[in-house]
């Protein structure tokens, strides 16, 4: 799976995501990529794209809570994506990265590693594997 | 307000067994696509143009599981799936049951765009693809040899494996590094193994 959550400097949010789903699939399966509340989803606060264990993903609107963590709970980013890998999982297998619209990146997994990469205007910029 | 941001991903659960030089791949591969989604956000491109952008770059990339290097179907096919999403409106569009559209993003794009619809799958959204111009290629484009391999590996455990990147080195090795999980915990009633990460 693949994803990428961006920020313009008009503080619109997008978020896309694409997969192939998972080695051995029964066909006609659908994972949590193409649906939109569950590993893709953006609004005015922030943009979300999920990776991991589909199954899961879906059964936690993983996506969308982050978008309602902040809403609801005033959480900022980081805190929203850490609240829901954290609470919304079950004992289920995932990574997220987000974007809000103050210019915010934010990622998280409870994985063994995700494949990611950010920047922000103000010249950060990491990529990275593990922990 | 802040600036604009940037984050992009090529999935999670990694081999920890993971080669060197295939970790050094996936870092250039990402550094390559920020840097692609960096110039056309100072450009000012709007958000939705440059998320289209950046997945394009990686579904067209065999190295990550989207595209061509997509995860097998059982039968050794690929079928693809995608979504795009634009936050101040909401605006949505995505796609399943992919076979033969080269960036399946840019399929969702068109549904979210040029569609009254939100989702569209298998032979409907094949139709849809036909009938927009999007390019079309045969499936044994997106096959991999890396994946053939994942595949046969997956078989012989009888399981749905993790979507680790395998080792350079032969198959004999990852067997190891393949995320079978042998494990008791259970969701939805069946054991977590199954619910591999893509």
């Amino acid at each position: 799976t693949v994803g990428c959550v961006v920020v313009d400097s008009q503080g619109r949010c997008a978020a896309a995501t694409s997969t192939g789903g998972l080695m051995n699939k029964m066909s006609g399966r659908i994972g949590d990529s193409p649906l939109i509340g569950a590993g893709t989803y953006a609004c005015d606060l922030c943009a979300v794209s999920c990776t991991g264990e589909g199954e899961a993903i879906i059964r936690g609107t993983l996506a969308r809570d982050v978008a309602a963590v902040m809403e609801y709970k005033g959480l900022q980013l980081q805190d929203a994506v850490d609240y829901v890998i954290k609470k919304r999982l079950d004992e289920g297998k995932a990574g997220m990265i987000a974007v809000s619209s103050n210019g915010e990146v934010a990622y998280g997994f409870n994985t063994t590693g995700m494949f990611r990469g950010c920047a922000t205007e103000d010249g950060f910029m990491e990529v990275g594997i593990w922990e | 307000m802040g600036g604009w941001a940037i984050a992009v991903h090529g999935g999670a659960g990694v081999d920890p067994n993971l080669p060197q030089e295939r970790q050094e791949q996936a870092k250039q591969l990402l550094t390559r696509c920020l840097n692609l989604g960096i110039s056309a956000l100072r450009s000012s491109l709007p958000a939705i143009d440059v998320v289209e952008l950046v997945v394009r770059e990686l579904e067209t990339d065999p190295l990550f599981n989207s595209g061509r290097g997509s995860a097998l179907t059982e039968k050794g096919t690929v079928e693809m799936e995608a979504s795009i999403m634009d936050g101040p409106r909401r605006r949505c569009g995505a796609v399943s049951g992919l076979t033969t559209v080269k960036n399946p993003v840019s399929l969702a794009r068109l549904v979210m765009d040029k569609s009254p619809h939100s989702y569209l799958a298998f032979s409907g959204a094949e139709e849809f693809a036909r009938q927009q111009g999007v390019e079309l290629v045969e499936n044994e484009y997106f096959i991999t040899e890396d994946n053939v391999g994942m595949l046969k590996l997956a078989k012989e455990a009888n399981k749905i494996v993790f979507d680790y990147r395998i080792p350079a080195l032969g198959l004999e090795t990852c067997s190891a590094g393949a995320g079978m999980v042998e494990s008791a915990l259970q969701m939805n009633g069946l054991p977590i193994s199954i619910y591999a990460p893509e």
